[in-house]
C-alpha cells in the first residue's frame, strides 16, 4: 500500500459519501446519473467476487465491502426510497448504457489476464469503471447548470482515478513483475474522460462562477 | 502480495 493508493481510495469513498450526503440531506437525487450508479453497481460487484475466497488485508475486504453496499444503497434509494424516486431526472437520463455494459464484456472476453471467470469478470469491472462515468456526464452538460454537490462528486470521482494512475507509476518503478496494462490503458482513457469536466470545473473555481458545461 | 495475478488492488 503506498500514499498514492490511500489517497486514492479515500477519495474514491469521498465520492461515495457525497452522494449518500446529498441523497439524505436534500432527500433528492436531481442531477445525479441512475444509470452510473448502476453500472458502478456492476462494477463492484464483478470486481470484488473474490471477496469470500481471497482475503488480502483487512483494510482491503472492508472497503470492498463499504463500496458495494454503498453503491447498491445509492440505487437503491433511487429507485425505492419514495421521496427520492421522484426527484430523479428519468426522461433526462437516457444513456443506453447497457452499451457500455455489452462493450466492456466483449473486451473483457478478448483481453484479460487469464482466460477463467474471475479475471475475465475483474477486466470487465475495469473497462466498465472507466466508462461508468459517461452517462452522469451527459446528464450534466444536458441539465447544463451543475449542483455544487454533483459537480464535487464527479470532481472527486476523477481524482481518484488520477490518484489510481499515479499508484501504478509509483509500483511500476518499484516492484519488479508489476504489469497491470489492463488498468493502466482503462485508467488512462477514464481519467481522459474527466479532462474536459475538470478544465471546465477549473475555470468556474479561478471565475468563482457557477459551473456551466457547454450544451 | 499474493501471487501474480491476485488483484490486491480496489
Amino acid at each position: 500500500m503506498n500514499a498514492f493508493r490511500l489517497a486514492g481510495d479515500m477519495t474514491h469513498l469521498i465520492t461515495v459519501l457525497i452522494l449518500l450526503l446529498k441523497i439524505y440531506a436534500t432527500k433528492s437525487c436531481s442531477g445525479i446519473s441512475l444509470k452510473t450508479q448502476e453500472l458502478y453497481v456492476m462494477v463492484f460487484v464483478a470486481r470484488y467476487l473474490d471477496l469470500f475466497t481471497n482475503f488480502i488485508s483487512v483494510y482491503n475486504s472492508v472497503m470492498k465491502v463499504v463500496f458495494v453496499t454503498s453503491s447498491i444503497a445509492i440505487v437503491w434509494c433511487m429507485r425505492i426510497h419514495p421521496l427520492v424516486r421522484r426527484t430523479y431526472d428519468k426522461e433526462q437520463d437516457t444513456f443506453r448504457h447497457y452499451f457500455l455494459v455489452a462493450g466492456s464484456f466483449g473486451l473483457a472476453l478478448l483481453f484479460n489476464e487469464n482466460f477463467t471467470f474471475r479475471e475475465v469478470c475483474w477486466a470487465f469491472s475495469i473497462y466498465l469503471e472507466a466508462v461508468a462515468i459517461l452517462p452522469q456526464l451527459v446528464l450534466l452538460q444536458r441539465s447544463g447548470n451543475v449542483d455544487n454537490l454533483t459537480g464535487q462528486y464527479v470532481f472527486f470521482l476523477g481524482a481518484y482515478r488520477v490518484f489510481y494512475i499515479l499508484n501504478w507509476i509509483y509500483r511500476y518503478f518499484t516492484e519488479k513483475h508489476f504489469s497491470r496494462w489492463i488498468s493502466w490503458i482503462a485508467g488512462l482513457v477514464q481519467t481522459a474522460l474527466y479532462a474536459d469536466f475538470f478544465y471546465y470545473y477549473f475555470i468556474s473555481w479561478k471565475n468563482n462562477s457557477k459551473l456551466q458545461l457547454p450544451a | 502480495v499474493g501471487e501474480k495475478n491476485s488483484h490486491d488492488e480496489l
